[in-house]
C-alpha cells in the first residue's frame, strides 16, 4: 500500500 | 476521480448552497448555528491554502474556491447581514473545546511535519466535529426546520460517499490516507442518531423533533 500525502480530495 | 467522489463533493456543495439559500430567501438565520459555520470556514482556510502551491485540476480548484467564498458569504448573513435573526442564546457550544483538541492531535499526528500539512491534519480533524455545534442547537431547541434537517442531511452524507470513495480507491489504486479515513468514520458515526431521525421522520414529511 502506498501511503501518498498528495492531497487531491477537497 | 469516482462516483462516490463525485456524488459526495456535490453533496457537500449542495448543503452549502441549501443554507445560503435558506438564510437568503427568509432573511433569517433562525435555527443555524453561527459557531458551525465559522468551523466549517476555519477549515476550508487551513486545508485549501494549497491553492497558492499546489494544483490538482481545474474541477479541484474551482470546488475550493466556490465551498470557500459561499462558507463566508454565509458567515457575513449570520454575524453582519441577519444578525437580528441570529439564534446567539441557543449557539452556546464552546469551540475552543474542538479547535484546542484538534490542533493538538493534528500536531502528534500528521503525514509530515511541515506548516501546510499541519494546517491540513488541523482541518480534517476539526472538519469531523465541526457540526457539534449545530447538533447541539438542534438538541437544545428540541427540533429542526425541515430545509435545516435537509442541509444536515446533505452535510452528513457528504463523508459518508467519502468513506465509499477511500473504499474504492483502496482497492483500485492501491490508495489509503489513514488520517482522513478515521476523521471521516467518526464524523458520520456523529450523524448516526441524526440520520435516523431524519429517515424515520423527515422523508415521511413530519418534522424533526427529538422525543422529550
Amino acid at each position: 500500500v502506498t501511503v501518498r500525502i498528495e492531497h487531491d480530495e477537497l | 476521480m469516482n462516483i462516490f467522489r463525485l456524488l459526495g463533493d456535490f453533496s457537500h456543495l449542495g448543503a452549502i448552497i441549501i443554507l445560503l439559500l435558506k438564510i437568503w430567501k427568509t432573511r433569517s438565520c433562525a435555527g443555524v448555528s453561527g459557531k458551525s459555520v465559522l468551523l466549517y470556514a476555519i477549515v476550508f482556510t487551513c486545508r485549501y491554502l494549497d491553492l497558492f502551491t499546489h494544483f490538482v485540476s481545474l474541477y479541484n480548484s474551482v470546488m475550493k474556491i466556490i465551498y470557500l467564498v459561499s462558507t463566508y458569504f454565509t458567515l457575513f448573513l449570520i454575524y453582519r447581514k441577519f444578525k437580528a435573526t441570529y439564534d446567539r442564546n441557543h449557539d452556546t457550544f464552546r469551540i475552543e473545546f474542538l479547535i484546542l483538541p484538534s490542533a493538538v492531535l493534528a500536531l502528534l499526528w500528521n503525514h509530515e511535519y511541515s506548516v501546510l500539512e499541519i494546517l491540513w491534519t488541523f482541518s480534517i480533524y476539526l472538519e469531523s466535529v465541526a457540526v457539534l455545534p449545530q447538533l447541539f442547537m438542534v438538541s437544545k431547541t428540541g427540533e429542526a426546520e425541515t430545509i435545516t434537517s435537509h442541509y444536515l442531511f446533505a452535510l452528513g452524507i457528504y463523508r459518508f460517499l467519502y468513506i465509499l470513495n477511500w473504499i474504492y480507491r483502496y482497492y483500485t489504486e492501491n490508495f489509503i490516507d489513514w488520517i482522513s479515513v478515521v476523521a471521516g468514520v467518526v464524523q458520520t458515526v456523529l450523524y448516526c442518531d441524526f440520520f435516523y431521525l431524519y429517515i424515520t421522520k423527515v422523508l415521511k414529511g413530519k418534522k424533526l423533533s427529538l422525543p422529550a
